[in-house]
């Protein structure tokens, strides 16, 4: 599991 | 950020850029949901709402207000200024269809049960289906304008590359967001029979239109 809780996506 | 997360965000921006240009230029919302409108003002109000609570970076940050004021923009425009051109005989989609299951599976399927991380949930679930009030309109309608063909294209095609990105990021970073990837694959395969008709249709300078 990667850093999902970032959300450094738009 | 690689190529495909930034050519996802550019087609992104093209589309609601485009829709604005769209409605503004033409003084009309002839064939534009306003349905599909108000889903995606709930989708990036939903998302962004960590503008106040975590900084990611400038470009980051500018892109998440562009995309609320370009919402809120369109829905003034929509059901405000240009209300009598809207088209709401054909916008019958009925919303709690997607809204209910999209809440209920938000609250059960997330990464933290937390209010920010459920409603970030929430709203990549109910970006994933809303354009389907849209895709409805056109459907219940049978065409659409060139330029309202455009505007799907740029928007299916986000998610479409950053699918791309997923791929990208999950060899190269090893970042894998399965909430993320799943609710893309399911938003880019609702375009694909959108996707066929314009490379058949629209791109050789026909109308988008559907058979009968």
């Amino acid at each position: 599991y990667g850093n999902e809780h970032e959300h450094d996506e738009l | 950020m690689n190529i495909f997360r930034l050519a996802g965000d550019i087609a992104h921006l093209l589309a609601v850029i485009i829709l604005l240009l769209k409605i503004w230029k033409s003084r009309s919302c002839a064939g534009i949901s306003g349905r599909s409108q108000l889903l995606f003002a709930i989708v990036y109000t939903t998302r962004y709402l960590d503008l106040l609570t975590n900084f990611v970076s400038i470009y980051n940050s500018v892109m998440k207000v562009v995309f609320i004021a370009a919402s809120y923009a369109t829905l003034y425009l929509m059901y405000m200024k240009f209300k009598a051109t809207y088209d709401h005989n054909h916008d019958t989609f009925r919303i709690e269809f997607l809204l209910i299951p999209v809440t209920a599976l938000a609250l059960l399927v997330n990464h933290e049960f937390s209010v920010l991380e459920i409603l970030w949930t929430f709203s990549i679930y109910l970006e994933s289906v809303a354009i389907l009030p849209q895709l409805f309109m056109v459907s219940k309608t049978g065409e659409a304008e060139s330029i309202t063909s455009h505007y799907l294209f740029a928007l299916g095609s986000y998610r479409a590359l950053y699918l791309l990105n997923w791929i990208y990021r999950y060899y190269f970073e090893g970042f894998f967001d399965p909430i993320a990837v799943v609710a893309g694959v399911v938003q880019t395969v609702l375009y694909c029979d959108f996707f066929y008709l314009y490379i058949t249709k629209v791109l050789k300078g026909k109308k988008l239109s559907l058979p009968a």
